[in-house]
């Protein structure tokens, strides 16, 4: 089972078409291995973006020097993708 | 009802499967479980007829978790089959509906990518395909339509999560859709839900040029996400697939109104801005509402306006 210690999901909002071609740079960067849930589109929309934990620091490093603003949706999926299985099990219980 | 589904969690391919029987044996006078073709991996393609009698009449198509990981879509296309089930006979809307006109509801358009998400990888998209020449396993089943095939908006590179596959109609779990769309010949309407981030969208995404009934769908797909916002007040952002997010090429939607089934609408549902597509199983049931709220909307249209 593929596990998610450690990555982040953040919530990319950019300003103009400039920092929206910067993203999808970074779209092309396969070693990074990010995983765009919501791609980069218009400026008014928001690019969400799966990290993994050894491609956060570079990635972050990498928004802030392009002063392109971000905030952090998910600290940590794989707590939440644990609290999902939680109450997975703990609905199946009720049902029984 | 005589099953025990708690529709407000999440469940494995088998449960739902199980529930799809159950809906079929509790209300076997207007509801019936077809087979219209086999995943990759051999998993049964199971789609729900709401029907009350008469051969080919004008139908309705509904279905939902292509991208297998967005969890909420297969969660609501379960709570909806049950909803249309019993709101026949007591809902005057939905009565009249089946009275003119059949659903067929595909809950669960990727099963090996859904039981992929259950037991190898949360994360996974795509089919399960194998890519010969990979190492990199699965097509994106949204950009493997016969519309704009290969186009911008679609990657060529098998490990790519918006692989378009080696061919339109590749995937069998496209495939399938299709020749049961084909064989039919009579729907008129091709509705998909997706997650997430609040659009209702519309032809083209392969191309950005508007479709020839782009005032139309333009007025009903904003009927629809009033209808949505009148539950919880959740907005959604109406336009076609270009013009609302980006271009992409060989999507469902863009395969159906090119085939001539006018109202071709995606849904993409309700984000807390926190979890994305890994909604809390507390808000199915919500996210499942007030989705219905939008589809009823544009099902109505359909009913009054057969073509």
């Amino acid at each position: 089972l593929e596990t998610f210690v450690g990555h982040q999901v953040l919530r990319i909002k950019t300003r103009n078409e400039e920092q929206l071609k910067q993203l999808r740079f970074l779209e092309t960067l396969e070693h990074l291995q990010l995983d765009f849930w919501l791609n980069p589109s218009a400026p008014a929309l928001p690019v969400d973006v799966r990290i993994p934990a050894s491609s956060l620091q570079a990635v972050k490093v990498f928004l802030e020097s392009q002063a392109i603003e971000y905030s952090i949706l998910i600290e940590d999926l794989q707590v939440v993708l644990d609290r999902e299985q939680q109450d997975m099990v703990a609905s199946q219980q009720v049902e029984r | 009802s005589r099953s025990t589904f708690n529709y407000g969690t999440y469940h494995s391919l088998d449960a739902i499967y199980q529930e799809l029987d159950n809906l079929a044996a509790e209300y076997s006078d207007i509801v019936s479980k077809l087979q219209i073709g086999e995943s990759y991996e051999g998993r049964p393609l199971y789609v729900l007829r709401f029907s009350t009698g008469g051969e080919n009449r004008p139908a309705i198509w509904l279905d939902a978790g292509i991208h297998s990981r967005e969890w909420v879509t297969q969660a609501s296309a379960v709570w909806i089959a049950r909803q249309i089930a019993s709101d026949y006979g007591s809902d005057p809307s939905v009565t009249s509906l089946l009275n003119k006109m059949d659903i067929f509801l595909l809950p669960v358009s990727n099963p090996d990518g859904y039981v992929y998400t259950h037991t190898m990888n949360r994360m996974w998209r795509k089919t399960r395909s194998k890519n010969p020449g990979s190492l990199c396993v699965g097509v994106d089943p949204n950009r493997n339509w016969d519309a704009g095939f290969g186009g911008p908006g679609a990657s060529s590179s098998p490990c790519s999560d918006s692989y378009h596959g080696p061919s339109a109609n590749s995937e069998v779990e496209v495939k399938s859709v299709v020749d049961f769309i084909k064989n039919h010949g009579n729907v008129l309407a091709f509705l998909t839900l997706h997650s997430y981030s609040q659009l209702l969208m519309y032809p083209y995404g392969y191309k950005c040029t508007p479709p020839a009934d782009d005032a139309e769908l333009n007025a009903l797909g904003n009927a629809a996400a009033s209808a949505i916002q009148s539950l919880y007040g959740t907005t959604y952002q109406v336009g076609s697939i270009c013009s609302t997010i980006y271009q992409a090429s060989g999507g469902s939607i863009d395969w159906s109104y090119d085939y001539g089934i006018k109202y071709s609408f995606a849904f993409e549902l309700r984000d807390t801005g926190r979890y994305g597509f890994l909604l809390p199983a507390a808000q199915i049931i919500p996210t499942a509402k007030e989705t219905w709220l939008g589809l009823k909307k544009i099902m109505e249209h359909v009913r009054d306006n057969l073509y």
